[in-house]
């Protein structure tokens, strides 16, 4: 995180804000809600409060402008620059301007005004850009579905560097953006995609392309942003040329970049019982056409070609695979399998039906 | 990986980032493009600037991943204090 140089803030923690105009292309509702959660994301973490006021003068004023405004920082038109803010100070000090050429809404369509709008308030109140890709205040829009939206770490430290912690009992927390050669990190899940291997992670993934040496991170929601964060399980097959990617009692089907109709379906649909709510890790061997799926300590596997579990399962993972534990991610590659738990990762040979090798997780990615 | 068409129109390009540059990290306006200044190019070392700050390769050059970033939407506060 970065402070706006000269440090600005506000000297009161009871501030005020005015919505001066709305745009047509949302409900006026929806642009009230959108603000009000933007100012709660702040709010929630330190002991800063917005009041709204109507007629007078507020030290926050958010208002939609066209090009030339007059306060010599002319908007560009559709994309481009979304919105600027004022750093903290009297008059147009705090203030939000928010482009009105842009297509607004409350979902994942256009640009989330939410968002948006959460970003220029962490500017209203003295943050500056921050250069962690994670982070609310990157000044590179990217959407996050604002019902699963948690303010990062990096930004509840900036805001709390200037106006001090939450009054809340409990100190609120948030995610913090993976770094690929970080000792510590853990994968949610993993699979191949068309020779790279993407690592998921939250709302990121980690992708890795066998002729390039670095690991590029993105939001899951730049390639899919219909699939939810924290991917439980995932694999490829690649007969079909689909990635499944699993969460909960759910599973969708990916085709290139678009979920195939008629997705998310349950899980029970591969014909687990009910008593599974969710899958831990997957992989796909496409020489046998079969997958095996990971729950707890037991595993499943299902025939691609018959499209249905194969009987005399589910079965003890230690059984076939050895003493690996719990599997959290899993994948194949060049006939071997890769089997992660926690920080470790486990190269296991179908064949040989044995593992060959152990290694940390991150050995992907060329530390 | 496929070149992306508008890179290889260097003029669109230039004007691209040279806009970027001047709007987030106060690259001067060249007002006196005839004089030839010394020392490295003003663009190139605001260029490597911005390809620090958003963790790029510092290469000085609109190289494909830079032009993306310059490409995405994004807020219209300078990167660096004036």
């Amino acid at each position: 995180y970065m402070f706006t140089p000269g440090n600005p803030k506000w000297k009161r923690n009871n501030l005020t804000y005015r919505i001066l105009n709305y745009t047509p292309k949302m409900r006026q509702a929806d642009v009230e809600e959108a603000i009000q959660k933007a100012l709660s994301v702040w709010s929630n973490v330190t002991p800063l409060t917005f009041q709204k006021v109507e007629d007078k003068e507020a030290d926050i004023m958010i208002s939609f402008a066209y090009r030339d405004h007059r306060d010599n920082s002319p908007f560009d038109g559709p994309n481009g620059q979304l919105a600027h803010a004022f750093q903290p100070g009297e008059g147009i000090g705090g203030d939000v301007h928010i482009d009105e050429e842009e297509a607004w809404s409350k979902g994942g369509n256009g640009y989330n005004l939410f968002i948006v709008v959460a970003h220029e308030l962490g500017h209203s109140l003295g943050l500056s850009h921050s250069d962690d890709p994670g982070a609310l205040m990157y000044p590179a829009y990217s959407y996050t579905d604002p019902n699963e939206f948690l303010l990062p770490q990096d930004d509840i430290d900036g805001i709390q560097a200037i106006y001090g912690k939450s009054n809340t009992a409990v100190q609120p927390t948030g995610p913090v953006t993976p770094e690929a050669c970080d000792p510590n990190l853990t994968f949610d899940s993993i699979t191949t995609l068309r020779g790279e291997i993407i690592f998921f992670k939250g709302r990121y993934m980690l992708r890795k392309h066998p002729a390039r040496t670095e690991t590029e991170l993105n939001f899951i929601s730049l390639f899919w942003p219909r699939l939810p964060s924290g991917i439980q399980a995932a694999y490829e097959n690649v007969e079909r040329d689909e990635i499944l990617f699993f969460k909960e009692d759910k599973y969708w089907v990916v085709s290139g970049y678009d979920i195939v109709p008629g997705y998310p379906k349950p899980i029970y649909r591969l014909g687990f019982p009910k008593t599974v709510k969710r899958i831990n890790a997957a992989y796909s061997d496409e020489n046998t056409g079969k997958t095996y799926f990971f729950v707890a300590d037991r595993y499943w596997r299902y025939d691609e070609r018959k499209k249905s579990m194969d009987h005399g399962y589910p079965r003890k993972i230690v059984s076939h695979f050895g003493k690996i534990g719990r599997v959290d991610a899993a994948f194949q590659k060049d006939g071997y399998v890769y089997l992660f738990h926690g920080r470790t990762q486990f190269q296991f040979d179908p064949h040989a039906k044995r593992i060959v090798a152990q290694m940390k997780s991150t050995s992907w990615f060329n530390c | 990986f496929p070149v992306a068409p508008e890179a290889e129109d260097e003029g669109k390009t230039l004007q691209l980032v040279e806009s970027y540059l001047q709007n987030f990290y106060g690259l001067q306006r060249d007002h006196h493009p005839h004089l030839r200044s010394h020392g490295e190019n003003p663009l190139a070392a605001k260029l490597k600037e911005m390809q620090s700050f958003f963790g790029l390769q510092v290469t000085g050059k609109p190289d494909l991943d830079t032009l993306e970033i310059m490409k995405k939407p994004r807020c219209g506060v300078p990167d660096v204090g004036q």
